[in-house]
């Protein structure tokens, strides 16, 4: 299949991360051959699916240090393969700021590896890592959190998004995806209201519900599947997965 | 009394700038004399209290193109004034990176100034924007979402404080507010008691609930105070601003 997503969003705290691992984890259950990166320094997806000790990093394969192959390790999930992050990425912005075409980095990294499905989580930032996720991925997943912030922050993703079309004549193919929904306030109804408006059919039809079960996963190292498969977190995932697969972006 | 204040995490979506905007509300509701920061290029302080057009900006004095007089403007609040961020501030990482003492611009901007309080909200990573606030700050008040990510991020939040104390000379005092919480959850019990366990009396007593009128608030550029004052989120920061006009750092 060969289909890279970058799960992007500058607004902190959206999802993104819980985004990447659960739909990576359960491409990976539907019999896909996955791959999920972690482009944050803050490594969150890293340690959100177990790995205590990181060896190579994706930070060694930008710097030219490792090759792809070298940093691929497999995870507590059957056709699930993770490049972890550590900290060592995160004087990304300043070291790569001189390197002619730094947003290419991971691109062509890229072009000798093959699975099904390449997920990449990035920082919430528009910076070169994201930038670098970006232009890799093609297709974005945007994860807005049913609130006001997440909402206002739209404006300068797109900005950078047509930037990118402008200077470097890339298209890229967002779709987003509505997360941590709360039926219980009027907060979440209107704000979801507002972006299906603005983005139509480029909106998932899967809603990501508010589900403490999502943000407990990750103390134990596990993707939702494998803690709590019946719990509505889960089921929302499992469907999001259904929906990205069948998707033509 | 000039006490400067700067709220720092790098994880996203903790409640920095819900936690910048309304202790800076009730600082000035008590009759203190208040500037609130908005450091974050993303600009969520300035559009959270309402400010949609914005002349200077604190990029404008960082840069040496406007005074720090010339960009202060008016709240809603009495005693509440403003310095606005916008978009430009983004480039600041690769901008200041060869600058001398890229991480004190701040500090000296604000020599010339005089309030009782001086809150800064910074943007969630590590950078130089965040560096400036510490330096510029000392006293910090680090928000922290009772979950797994927020206390797993600690970490690289503690070593840059470490780093800055041997490098720079600089002794920071953090001190942390759980953020987000929800009486309903394990977890958030849980996460409260590492937190409190590891930071004992650094730790505010005031607990800030998860409250969805403090997201519905900034949709309508105010306050938490001007928008539903005897809600939960409402008290709890009215209470913060209490503890924190009484505490030594
Ligand atoms: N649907 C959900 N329901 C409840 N909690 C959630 C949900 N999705 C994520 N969380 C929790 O909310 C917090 C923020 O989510 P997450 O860390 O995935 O966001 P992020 O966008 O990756 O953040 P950052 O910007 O820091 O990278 C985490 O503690 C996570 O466990
Ligand atoms: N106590 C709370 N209860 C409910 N919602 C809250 C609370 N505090 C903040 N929020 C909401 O949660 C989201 C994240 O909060 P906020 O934007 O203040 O965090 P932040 O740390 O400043 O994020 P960023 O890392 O992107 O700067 C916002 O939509 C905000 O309105
Ligand atoms: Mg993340
Ligand atoms: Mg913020």
């Amino acid at each position: 299949k060969d289909v890279k997503i970058g799960i992007c969003n500058q607004k902190g705290g959206v999802g993104k991360t819980t985004t990447a691992i659960n739909l990576a984890s359960y491409l990976a259950v539907f019999g896909r051959d996955v791959l999920l990166i972690d482009m944050d320094p803050q490594a969150a997806a890293t340690s959100g699916v177990g790995i205590e000790k990181v060896d190579g990093t994706i930070y060694d394969v930008l710097v030219g240090d490792k090759s792809i192959e070298e940093v691929i390790v497999s995870s507590k999930v059957e056709n699930l393969s993770i490049i972890p992050s550590n900290i060592s990425l995160a004087g990304a912005e300043v070291e790569f700021s001189n390197e002619v075409g730094r947003e290419f980095l991971l691109k062509d990294a890229l072009d000798s590896v093959e699975f099904d499905y390449i997920i990449v989580d990035s920082p919430p930032n528009l910076g070169v890592l994201t930038l670098n996720t970006m232009i890799a991925c093609v297709n974005l997943l945007v994860p807005i959190q049913a609130e006001y912030y997440a909402l206002e922050g739209l404006a300068q993703l797109i900005r950078t998004i047509n930037l990118i079309k402008k200077r470097l004549k890339i298209e890229l193919k967002p779709r987003y995806l509505i997360t941590m929904y709360d039926s219980r306030t009027k907060l979440s109804e209107e704000v979801s209201k507002q972006i299906r408006e603005y983005f139509k059919d480029r909106v998932f039809k899967t809603i990501i519900p508010r589900n403490v079960r999502l943000a407990e996963a990750p103390s134990h190292g596990l993707p939702i599947h494998l803690y709590d498969e019946s719990c509505k977190g889960a089921l929302a995932y499992k469907k999001l997965a259904e929906e990205v697969d069948s998707v033509e972006w």
